[in-house]
């Protein structure tokens, strides 16, 4: 494999932070 | 515009903070900053109306509902919650958010990051959280990989990352390896904070702010 696991970690939508900015 | 709310009004949310001050620290206006402040706001509000970011609160702002329990999010919650009370206050916002800011310092958003992946805060990044935090991306994804594969890719990671292999990530390593593979600092970036005003104007709408 040529992946690292951070590449695959940072793949998670817990760090998508624009929810926070979509209407609650 | 929008609905008023007086200045008095809004000392009385904890952790509230004048804007201009918030503004001469961070990367943000000062027009920005009461922006947040209504978007803080209704966060705050959207479960328990008492000032304060919840961890429910916040997730059910990220993904809409609060059953989805998420490793990342919630260590993103534990970085923004700087006093460790179990909840977020506006000016930790505020400042939480500018770490994602693109004028934010990269050797600042390293560290953030750093702290990020060293979740039991020793100071290391351990080759047992990097697996916690890999098999929970693939329980979150619906992948599967096997064993052998995970362990084949923590190999190949901490081969390339943990320069002295003493089996663990020092924050020097940290950076080498991020220099070498920027791409890993990608998360630390939200493009659109440059220019919140106009890329979310729904929240804009009912701010007080005149000049934007």
């Amino acid at each position: 494999t040529n992946f690292n696991a951070f590449d695959i970690i940072s793949l998670s939508s817990g760090f998508d932070l624009s929810g926070l900015f979509e209407d609650n | 515009m929008g609905c008023f709310q007086s200045t008095a009004k809004r000392r009385q949310h904890p952790g509230y903070e004048d804007p201009v001050h918030l503004a001469s620290q961070t990367a943000f206006s000062v027009s920005e900053v009461e922006a947040l402040f209504e978007l803080f706001k209704s966060i705050s509000g959207s479960v328990i109306d008492d000032g304060l970011i919840n961890k429910e609160e916040f997730q059910l702002a990220l993904f809409k509902n609060t059953r989805k329990e998420n490793l990342f999010a919630n260590r993103i919650f534990d970085l923004f919650d700087v006093k460790k009370r179990g909840v977020i206050d506006f000016g930790d916002f505020v400042r939480a958010l500018n770490v994602f800011h693109p004028n934010f310092p990269m050797e600042e958003k390293i560290d953030f990051s750093f702290k990020l992946y060293d979740m039991d805060n020793t100071g290391f990044i351990e080759r047992k959280e990097v697996k916690q935090m890999l098999i929970a991306l693939l329980s979150e994804s619906e992948m599967r990989l096997s064993d052998e594969t995970i362990e084949t890719i923590l190999d190949k990671t901490f081969s390339d990352a943990d320069v002295n292999q003493d089996g663990k990530i020092d924050r020097a390593e940290w950076e080498n390896f991020v220099s070498r593979n920027p791409s890993l600092m990608k998360i630390m970036t939200l493009p659109y904070l440059k220019d919140i005003t106009t890329t979310f104007p729904s929240f804009v709408f009912h701010s007080e702010v005149d000049d934007i």
